[in-house]
Formats: structure tokens, C-alpha cells, sequence
């Protein structure tokens, strides 16, 4: 099974059509494999990505060489993975 | 049976698929479960249809659970199924509805994608169809309808996940509803149930070039939206998917809408990024009342507008 330990979700309140292009240009960087929940379309929505462990420094050189500014929203997805999985196995014992 | 099923929590495919089983064996008069066809991986896909009688009443369709990481839109699916079944006989409006018309509820859409993300990969969204020449898998199953098919929004790259597929209605989870809805041909309403964003749209998504029946529909839209926030406060902003939300291409509710289908939604349900595709489980039933009361508000105006 896939695990996301340490990968985390940021938000960026997108703030110019500059930033606009300059996630969207991240969003072709294959190898940092960012999943992108939702998209750089407006300003008036918000970006959510999943960035993998890995890839972490990168992006968030990225992000501060061009001023975008952004917040954490999932630190570690694989404590919220587990916690929910967690939840599943003690629901079935019960419905059982 | 279903009294023991915590609708609170989220299952696996094989517990809501025997859920459905009981579901049927609780209100025989009322809902059946019909096989629609099998998944790419063979699953088969299933769909509740809530009937009082009558061949090809005008009819609803309600599909959750086609980007298969959403996972509290499969919940909700099953909440709404559950209430549909009970209130029928209690609640006027609805037994009213369905004396008229029928619902079918595609409650797990992407079969293949919903076991995926209970045993690989949590954050799966597409179905899970090999691409020749691509080492990746799946396409966008919302990128796949033949609706301004290949448009923007839509990604020509296998390893994406809004890869729209090699041709319009490619994979069979798509092909299996479109089929359906062909075949009947009179379906009123098509209403899909995605998460997360909290928005409430309808076509288009492939152009920003308004529908025909724009007025209208941003009216229910936006009074469906007003029933839905009267529950718990949850804002829900409302308008057509390409300015709400960005042009996107290959879209179901513009497949629906193109096809004639005048009430066509796309809901988008909690939360807006708190916890985005991992909503804890306490927020489903919240999550799926309050959806009720915008489903419903667009039923009843369904109901009452017939064409």
C-alpha cells in the first residue's frame, strides 16, 4: 500500500495572474510528483497541493524565490491516512 | 441489516455492496438493484432505483463517487439512498415525487478506483484502465464524456490525473451510464456528487459560453444552495463549472445537458481544504443532511417543471 508519511497539503491564496502561471508551471515538474487538489485557475480560488516528503525543499524554494506566499493545511497525510483507517477497522468490528 | 450500518462511517466496496442487498431486502416495494455492467477490473457496477411502478417514469439519476479519493461522496451516496427509502410514505413531498417519477443512485461510480484507494493508494481518482504505450494507469472519468471531448482542462498525458482518456467514452464505467441513459431516454435531472470545494454548478464546463437555460438553472442552483446552508451554515458558492471552477472539458453533467437533460448539477460537498479528500468521518452525516435538503429542493423543482 502507498504511504504519504511526511508528504504535506499547502494552500496558496493565489494572489496575481503571474502566480497563476508560475504554479501552473509546476504543475508539469514531473519529478517532484505534486498532486495538485485543486488547480492555479483564479485568483478568487485556492490552490491545495499534495507534496511528497521528498520533494518538500524543492518546492518550497520555489515557492519563496517567487513570493508566493502559502500555509501548511496537512502537516503528515499518513497520521490523517492512519487515524482514518484506524476509524474503518473499529466501525467494522462494531457493525460486526 | 441496515440498522446495524453506521452510515457515520466510511466502508469498504464489499460492505456497501451487501448494504445495497439489504437495503432492497428492507423496502422491497420500493427499491431494486439493478447491474449496470462490470468495471474495467470486472467489479460489477450497481444501481439503486427507487420505483413506485410504471415503465420509464421520468427519472432522476444521482451518481457519487466517480473520482474515487472523494470518498464522503460515496458516503453520502449511501446516507441519501437510506434516506430516500425511509421518508418514502412519511415525507409528503417525497412520496409525492415518487408516485411520479423514479430515482436511480450510481452510488459507487468507479468501482475499480474505490477499492484502489481502500488498498493501494488512498489518493487514487481515476479508474484503473491500462493506456498502451504508458506505463501509468486510469483515466479522469469526468474528462471521458463525449461533451467538448479533448477540450481544455483535460490532460492528453496518460500519467496525469486529468487524463481524458484515448477517445470519448473510452472506459466502460463511462460507457456503462451513458448506455443506461440512452436507453431509457427519459431521464430529467442528471446530478453528480463530487468533494471537495462546497460549490454548487451546472453546465458548462467544456465553454464558458452560457446554456440555453442558464436563468433558470442558476435560480435552482442557487435556491438549492440556500436549503442546503440553512442546515449547519455551509456556504456553497453557485454557477456554471467553467466560472466557478475552471473550463474543464469532458465533463458528465455537459454530456447530460447536451443529451437534453435540462436539470443538470454537479455538486462539490465539503469541506473547503480544512481536510479536503480525507474529511473525517464525523463530518459525514452533517455533510450528507445538509446535501439532502439541496437534493431534495432541486427533485421537487424537477418534479414540478416537467418538459
Amino acid at each position: 500500500e502507498r504511504v504519504f508519511t511526511g508528504d504535506q497539503v499547502i494552500r496558496v491564496n493565489v494572489e496575481s495572474e503571474e502566480q497563476i502561471q508560475l504554479l501552473q508551471a509546476l504543475e508539469t515538474q514531473q519529478e517532484w510528483e505534486l498532486d495538485f487538489w485543486l488547480h492555479p485557475v483564479s485568483t478568487e480560488l485556492p490552490v491545495d497541493i499534495r507534496v511528497p516528503r521528498g520533494s518538500l525543499s524543492s518546492v518550497m524554494e520555489y515557492l519563496s524565490a517567487n513570493n508566493i506566499l502559502y500555509s501548511v493545511v496537512i502537516n503528515n497525510l499518513q497520521e490523517l491516512l492512519d487515524e482514518e483507517k484506524a476509524e474503518m477497522v473499529v466501525n467494522q468490528m462494531k457493525e460486526r | 441489516s441496515t440498522r446495524s450500518f453506521n452510515f457515520g462511517a466510511y466502508h469498504p466496496l464489499e460492505t456497501l455492496y451487501s448494504w445495497m442487498d439489504t437495503l432492497v431486502a428492507e423496502h422491497p416495494n420500493l427499491v431494486t438493484k439493478q447491474e449496470i455492467g462490470r468495471s474495467y477490473e470486472n467489479r460489477p457496477m450497481y444501481v439503486l432505483k427507487f420505483s413506485t411502478g410504471g415503465n420509464k417514469r421520468p427519472a432522476i439519476w444521482i451518481d457519487t463517487g466517480i473520482h474515487s479519493r472523494e470518498w464522503v461522496s460515496q458516503a453520502t451516496g449511501v446516507w441519501t439512498a437510506k434516506k430516500i427509502a425511509t421518508d418514502y410514505g412519511n415525507d409528503e413531498s417525497l412520496t409525492s415525487l415518487l408516485n411520479t417519477m423514479d430515482i436511480y443512485m450510481l452510488i459507487v461510480a468507479n468501482p475499480d478506483g474505490y477499492a484502489y484507494t481502500h488498498t493501494s493508494d488512498r489518493m487514487w481518482r481515476k479508474t484503473r484502465s491500462k493506456i498502451s504505450g504508458s506505463v501509468c494507469r486510469g483515466v479522469d472519468p469526468n474528462r471521458n464524456w463525449d461533451a467538448g471531448f479533448g477540450g481544455p482542462g483535460a490532460s492528453t498525458n496518460p500519467c496525469s490525473d486529468s487524463y481524458h482518456g484515448p477517445s470519448a467514452h473510452s472506459e466502460i464505467e463511462v460507457k456503462n451510464v451513458v448506455d443506461l441513459i440512452k436507453s431509457h431516454g427519459n431521464f430529467k435531472s442528471f446530478i453528480s456528487v463530487h468533494a471537495y470545494s462546497q460549490l454548487l454548478m451546472y453546465p458548462y464546463g467544456y465553454t464558458c459560453k452560457s446554456v440555453y437555460n442558464q436563468a433558470e438553472l442558476d435560480s435552482v442552483g442557487r435556491a438549492a444552495a440556500q436549503k442546503l446552508t440553512s442546515l449547519y451554515g455551509t456556504k456553497y458558492k453557485v454557477g456554471s463549472i467553467c466560472n466557478i471552477i475552471y473550463q474543464a472539458s469532458g465533463g458528465s453533467i455537459d454530456w447530460s445537458y447536451n443529451l437534453g437533460i435540462r436539470y443538470s448539477f454537479a455538486f462539490e460537498l465539503r469541506d473547503t481544504g480544512r481536510y479536503g479528500f480525507i474529511l473525517p468521518a464525523s463530518q459525514i452525516i452533517p455533510t450528507a443532511s445538509e446535501t439532502w435538503l439541496g437534493l431534495k429542493h432541486i427533485m421537487e423543482y424537477v418534479r414540478d417543471h416537467p418538459y
